[in-house]
This record gives C-alpha cells, structure tokens and sequence, in this order.
C-alpha cells in the first residue's frame, strides 16, 4: 500500500470531493 | 447524478444509474498557449479528475465496498483505465470521428495525429463503432462499467469467491435488464459481453501511450495519474 498510497487513502478514507 | 433514462425492475441496474457521475469538464490553463503540449496536458488533467471520480463511484457499485481494502484496489488498479475508456466511447457515440474526453473537450483525428494519439484514436473507433452499432443505451453502459471493474483479472485478489460473486450478481443484472428491455434478442447480453475484450485491448493502448509520454516527460502529470499508471507496469 505504501506505493499505492493515493488509491488506498481515497478508498480509506475520503470520497473524492474532499482531495 | 443523473436520473434514469427509462423504468427498469432490476435494482442493480437502476443504482447504477443512479450513481453514474455526472458531466466532466476541462478547464484548461488560460496561461498557456494552444498547442498540442496544452491539449495533451488538459487531457491528462481530465484523466486524472476522471480517475478521482472513477474511485468515488466504484465505493457505490453494489457489493465492491464489502470487499476488503486490497481486493478493491487490486480491482481498481487493473480495471481504471477500461472504465475511463468505457466513459468516453459512450460519451462519443453521437458523433462520428470526435473522442468526447470531457463535454467541453474534444479530440479529432488531427488533434490526435498531432499529439501522438492517432494510434489510439483509431483503436478507440474501432471501439465506438460496435457500440454504436449494437445501440448501447445508459443502463447497459453503466452495468458494462461496472463489469469491467468486477472482471479486471487483477492477479493481486485475496478473496477470489467474492469477486466471482460480484461479477455473477452484475451478469445477473444485465440478463435481467435485456429480458425486460431486449425480449427479442435472446444473444444480446452475450454481444455486450463480448465488447469486453476490445474494450481491454483498447485500455491496454491507452496505458501503453500515456507511458509512453510520462517516460518522455514533457507533460506534467498528476501524482494520482502517475500512481494508476505505476500499478500498470
């Protein structure tokens, strides 16, 4: 996850309004 | 969120729609001059807003979110760019030679040419084509879509059974809605199923020419955009 760390904290956490 | 184009009885495909994001648009910088450097940059602008609400939508395609974390982002990581294909050959299918990217921006044969694209403008007709053909309306659109997530042959999956679940409750739906909507083309979910392998080979293209300028490093790229297209190599 570390290389994919976007994606993961887009799925994660925030819907994409909030990036 | 768009509201749907007709009555249908299956939930999955009228969550769909419901779901479907809606219009995109460029906003190109004013600073910049037009040149073909400008259009490639707007549009890997675009892809990357694109792929931004491409993960947001695919939280709402029923039965991805109860899959675990990895198993959503091995599915995103190999599916992202069919589905952002898928997008704009739907968006494209009223005209004839243009690729509709964003409403806002559009892409013909000379602009692609001049950019490097021609290749994969041609592939993308070939793909428009056979959906224009086969009349795609909005709700096989937006099941196709979420097939392809749920088909993406990512070899990263933990729990192949819940995938496998997803893409037969997804087959399922598409059945359903061609039954009621198509009761005179007994082979057309097939048809639609069918699409799929252009539709991979299309993205594929896709992923080989955005590499191809990120490897060149003229345009500038979004840090999400760039990650997507690490996943891919």
């Amino acid at each position: 996850t570390e290389r994919h760390k976007i994606l993961h904290r887009l799925l994660q956490e925030g819907s994409p309004s909030d990036i | 969120h768009s509201l749907p184009g007709k009555k249908t009885t299956n939930k999955v495909v009228s969550h769909l729609v419901l779901v479907e994001p809606g219009e995109i648009f460029a906003s190109p910088d004013p600073s910049l001059p037009d040149s073909d450097l400008h259009t490639l940059t707007t549009l890997c602008e675009i892809i990357n807003r694109d792929l931004l609400i491409t993960i947001g939508w695919a939280k709402h395609v029923p039965g991805f979110s109860v899959l675990s974390l990895v198993d959503q982002m091995a599915l995103l990581q190999s599916a992202w760019m069919e589905i952002l294909v898928l997008g704009i050959v739907y968006r494209s299918l009223p005209l004839s030679e243009e690729l509709v990217v964003a409403e806002n921006f559009l892409l013909d044969r000379e602009q692609c040419r001049n950019t490097g694209l021609l290749h994969l403008h041609a592939v993308l007709l070939q793909l428009i084509r056979k959906y224009r053909k086969t009349k795609l309306d909005k709700e096989e659109f937006v099941t196709l879509k979420a097939m392809a997530l749920a088909n993406s042959d990512s070899t990263n999956i933990e729990n192949v059974e819940a995938v496998l679940s997803l893409q037969d409750h997804l087959h399922e739906a598409l059945q359903d809605y061609e039954k009621e909507h198509h009761p005179e083309d007994n082979h057309r979910t097939g048809k639609l199923l069918m699409t799929l392998p252009l539709l991979r080979q299309t993205a594929n293209e896709a992923v080989r020419t955005f590499c191809q300028i990120r490897l060149e490093g003229k345009i500038p790229m979004h840090k999400l955009f760039l990650e997507m297209l690490e996943a891919k190599m």
